[in-house]
């Protein structure tokens, strides 16, 4: 957001997500977004065929976190040649669940009077982070003592202009939660937690140190195979 | 009391981690 702006929770931009080439002239571009606890899928669906396109219908297959559309697909008159329009998509994660590789990966099918088309995207981690994510502080320090170091992972974040408090607020903007912050030899330490919608809990302790643009981000988790998906979303929010 | 206990445990993980 710009000045004055409410900083919302880490949108990326649209993507191409189905080239017009692969879906005999329908082009979808996309992303996700988190507004208030609603997940969205927000797509822009555009006819670069020469006949008219209709009867719109979106499933999903099963995915890491059991995402699923939770209404129809809502495309409400026909889509002309060249014309564009704009859809979104509410999703649920009571879905039926599968580990994906990459495990943000979802498999989607999409119809219309002409054909099925099929078609893979990304989302961030991030979008699954709830608003009721900041961990006790007294359950955090157990926690974080429990958890065992091998499953510690350790990132950098490279050239980031942001101090320790920007950077606390803009994380907290996309549900990741400052517990603690202590100063130790010129380092700021934030302990940060987040919980995804799955009930899964992450712990991070945040490491700036004034003047270097490099941060260190030390996550425990006790599913650590979603720890890296996290660090992407830190860069986005934090880059972004 | 009970607060002043955990700001001093948070003060004593992030000295460990900076000087391990």
């Amino acid at each position: 957001g710009g000045v004055g702006m409410p900083m919302g929770v880490y949108t990326p931009p649209k993507t191409v997500w189905l080239p017009a080439m692969k879906a005999k002239g329908l082009e979808i571009s996309g992303t996700f977004s988190r507004r208030a606890g609603v997940i969205q899928m927000e797509m822009t669906l555009t006819n670069k065929a020469m006949s008219v396109m209709a009867d719109f219908a979106i499933q999903f297959n099963k995915n890491s976190f059991g995402l699923s559309p939770a209404g129809p697909l809502q495309v409400l008159t026909p889509l002309s040649p060249n014309q564009t329009v704009e859809a979104t998509l509410p999703l649920s994660n009571v879905g039926p669940v599968m580990k994906m590789e990459p495990l943000t990966n979802l498999q989607v099918a999409i119809k219309n009077n002409i054909d099925i088309f099929y078609f893979s995207c990304q989302y961030p981690i991030s979008l699954l982070f709830v608003e009721d994510g900041k961990m006790d502080r007294q359950v955090f320090l157990a926690t974080w003592k429990d958890i065992p170091n091998d499953n510690e992972s350790q990132f950098q974040v490279k050239d980031c202009h942001l101090n320790s408090d920007a950077a606390s607020n803009k994380l907290q903007a996309s549900n990741v939660f400052t517990i603690a912050k202590r100063t130790v030899d010129g380092q700021d330490m934030l302990y940060q937690s987040m919980k995804l919608t799955n009930g899964i809990w992450v712990l991070a302790e945040l490491k700036v140190q004034a003047g270097n643009p490099n941060y260190m981000v030390s996550l425990k988790c006790r599913a650590p195979e979603v720890s890296q998906c996290v660090f992407q979303s830190y860069e986005a929010i934090l880059k972004n | 009391e009970m607060e002043d206990g955990l700001d001093e445990a948070f003060s004593r993980l992030a000295e460990s981690r900076t000087n391990p």
